[in-house]
């Protein structure tokens, strides 16, 4: 049963996008 | 970010593995719609026994899936991998499809966080459960290295408590005012996370939810949990990612819409945590065995142990005269046998005793070197007092069976001598009749006296017909 792609519309993020953290 | 770590190892807990013949029954599977401060949230809660054996991070679509950056759904991943059971497993960046944080997948390190401070949880190749905070060194440990192990976020139980304060202080962002860690800590939202209970089996948790609308936050999450035994355990990815599969059939819904509004997708998401049938240890049995239901049909006669690694030759395991191999005892030079406990025959040496000794008037010789020189003087000149006798022995023998032969042949000859004088006169006797005379043999009566013309014979010659 194809299901259709999901529009990923239901973000829940612990980081801002834009921000990498750095490595320590 | 926020609690700077000066000294080598980080906080973590490893939780030692079950006893190995400790059967890993099948998983457990429960599902629940539960009151969280009101609202009604459903999901599941999964235990697998033996998770050394039961449980693994699998790469989305299958191996390689991190390198070449994949997202699959839960169900394609899951069904290459024949999950019983499969949710969403560690978070990844939604535009590139990169995996983050630490993946290692069924002993394969396919992605490393660098030493980045989020909550972790692996099994070790003991079957040691980890969870915590692990520095790269850690990670990277050969000694015992994780066989599975993938990177969450917020370490939500630790040691049967819930440490959901001390992990904002680890995990925390440097810039905390953008609050965009203390919400997702607090929202209610679709909700994942592993972690393990008492008895060392694994435990998967999955809630329903749409972020800001429906599902738990972190701490009822932990608190839920804590009521169901956990010990150990580390929040995955949610929200959309959320997604539950039982026997490659989706199980759960999924927050995200499709492209049609009216219906809800799973998402694609990266790596995926699977509870599978039990695998043995190493799965291919240390390559001297068959998986037979997660254990080790060892193969060939002397191949023993769990994983099908041991070489066993028995109780006498080769007598300390040799070493045991997968064909049996390779014994010492000097030694043969089964077991390596018999010295080489008189006169033999080396490996297997197959060389024979090279040593002057038949004398033995060292049965480890085949040194003719080694303690010879009892063993060798014993056989040189002998040899004379055996050599009298041996040409008494052979010259009594020389006569016996002579004697035998010229009595055959004369046997054949005397038939063949025999056969000669008789043909002779016979040649001599038939040469053509005529011999007279007169007849006689039964009583033995001769007829009366007989004994007038000589006078009457007129009468032919009287006989």
């Amino acid at each position: 049963i194809e299901e259709g792609a999901s529009r990923d519309d239901d973000l829940l993020l612990p980081y801002p996008r834009a921000r990498l953290r750095p490595a320590r | 970010d926020c609690t700077p770590v000066h000294t080598g190892s980080l906080k973590h807990e490893s939780w030692p593995p079950p006893p190995a013949s400790h059967e890993a029954g099948p998983p457990s599977v429960r599902t629940f719609v539960s009151h969280f401060s009101g609202r009604a949230v459903s999901g599941h809660l999964t235990r697998a026994a033996a998770p050394l054996r039961t449980f693994s991070v699998l790469e989305p679509g299958g191996p390689g899936g991190c390198s070449q950056k994949r997202r699959a759904t839960v169900e394609e991943t899951a069904r290459v991998a024949t999950c019983r059971i499969a949710q969403n497993g560690g978070f990844f960046r939604m535009n590139t499809g990169e995996c983050l944080g630490n993946v290692v997948s069924d002993g394969r390190r396919v992605s490393s966080s660098g030493g980045l401070q989020n909550a972790q949880f692996g099994i070790r190749r003991d079957g040691t459960l980890v969870t915590g905070y692990l520095s790269e060194e850690e990670v990277l440990d050969t000694e015992n290295p994780f066989v599975q192990l993938l990177s969450g976020v917020v370490w939500l139980i630790r040691n049967g408590s819930i440490y959901i304060n001390e992990s904002q202080a680890t995990e925390c962002d440097e810039t905390q005012e953008t609050g965009s860690f203390s919400k997702f800590v607090n929202v209610m939202s679709a909700r994942t996370a592993v972690g393990h209970d008492h008895d060392g089996q694994l435990v998967l948790f999955h809630v329903d939810g749409q972020t800001e609308q429906r599902g738990v936050n972190l701490w009822e999450m932990a608190e839920f949990l804590l009521r169901q035994g956990v010990v150990n355990a580390i929040n995955l990815d949610g929200g959309g990612s959320a997604t539950f599969v039982l026997n490659g059939t989706l199980a759960s819904y999924p927050s995200d819409h499709c492209q049609d509004n009216m219906w809800r997708c799973p998402r694609r998401v990266s790596t995926v945590v699977c509870v599978h049938e039990p695998r043995c240890q190493p799965p291919d049995c240390s390559g001297h065995g068959t998986c037979v239901e997660g254990h080790c049909k060892c193969e060939g006669r002397f191949w023993r142990g769990t994983a099908c690694s041991e070489l066993d030759c028995g109780p006498a395991n080769c007598s300390d005269h040799g070493l045991c191999t997968e064909a049996g005892c390779r014994c010492d030079a000097g030694w043969t046998g089964s077991n390596c406990s018999e010295e080489c025959p008189l006169g033999w040496y080396g490996p297997g005793c197959q060389r024979p000794c090279q040593c002057e008037h038949q004398c033995p010789c060292d049965p480890q070197t085949g040194n003719c020189s080694v303690s010879p003087v009892k063993q060798c000149l014993q056989p040189l007092e002998v040899t004379p006798r055996a050599g009298e022995f041996s040409f008494f023998s052979r010259t009594t069976w020389l006569a016996l032969t002579l004697t035998l042949v010229f009595l055959l000859l004369l046997s054949i001598v005397a038939n063949v004088s025999l056969l000669l006169s008789s043909r002779a006797e016979r040649n001599r009749h038939l040469d053509g005379d005529y011999v007279y043999h007169p007849l006689q009566e039964m009583n033995g006296e001769l007829l009366a013309t007989e004994k007038e014979q000589p006078g009457d010659t007129h009468s032919p017909f009287k006989d």
